[in-house]
């Protein structure tokens, strides 16, 4: 899957 | 993790308590935006549906559930507690916060990066912490004085907001995999934006030692 770098955020 | 975003975690954390020190202890809140509050705790509950579902990292999943937390543990306060909820400043605190909440899930329902149930929802939280501190902006305006806890509450939030665009200005030079998010950066932007007018005011009353005063 593709990685979701916005979503490690909070 | 870099330090911009590290810091406007903080700031962010700081601010929520802030706010919960000034109920918990001066047993009021007088000042404070309930409908900012019950939209803040939607965003919360709407942006961490994957808290039990995907894992990040310990200060991810611990971080989540103090938001979550302190989130309704306020509205708790301001709603049910029998002495904190008689300081509430209802007549005040008129804004119509349910026609934020509609356009925001439209906008999201219409742009989003993915049509699945949580991306929506994710989206929708994005457009609503947005302009969820209108109501607290328009009841500070109202009131004209401002106690020092609810300035420093608002100029916590407006700090996490700038600090996190620093941070993806950041994360998109020093990050290899890290790809444009239009919809993140144009709304934390207008967020970040919604508070340069308090800014201005709220430099001011610090540098000149006043009260925080907001013009009509």
């Amino acid at each position: 899957s593709s990685p979701e770098p916005t979503k490690d955020e909070l | 993790m870099n330090i911009f975003r590290l810091a406007g975690d903080m700031t962010h954390l700081m601010s929520v308590l802030v706010l919960l020190l000034k109920i918990h202890t001066i047993k009021s809140c007088a000042g404070i935006s309930l409908k900012t509050q019950e939209l803040y705790a939607l965003v919360f509950a709407a942006r961490y549906l994957d808290i039990f579902t995907h894992y990040y990292s310990l200060y991810n999943t611990v971080m989540k559930l103090i938001f979550l937390g302190s989130s309704f543990s306020i509205l708790w306060y301001m709603k049910r507690h029998k002495v904190v909820r008689r300081s509430y400043d209802k007549d005040q605190d008129t804004f119509r916060h349910h026609f934020l909440v509609l356009p925001c899930l439209v906008l999201a329902l219409l742009i989003n990066e993915k049509f699945t149930f949580k991306e929506v929802m994710w989206t929708f939280s994005i457009y609503l912490e947005a302009v969820a501190i209108l109501p607290q902006l328009v009841l500070l305006q109202r009131t004209r004085n401002v106690d020092n806890l609810t300035g420093q509450y608002v100029f916590l939030l407006g700090a996490y907001r700038g600090l996190y665009i620093i941070n993806w200005i950041y994360r998109y030079f020093a990050e290899p995999t890290y790809s444009t998010h239009w919809i993140t950066w144009i709304s934390g932007l207008l967020q970040t934006l919604l508070y340069a007018d308090f800014f201005y005011y709220y430099i001011n009353s610090v540098k000149n030692n006043v009260r925080l005063q907001l013009p009509a």
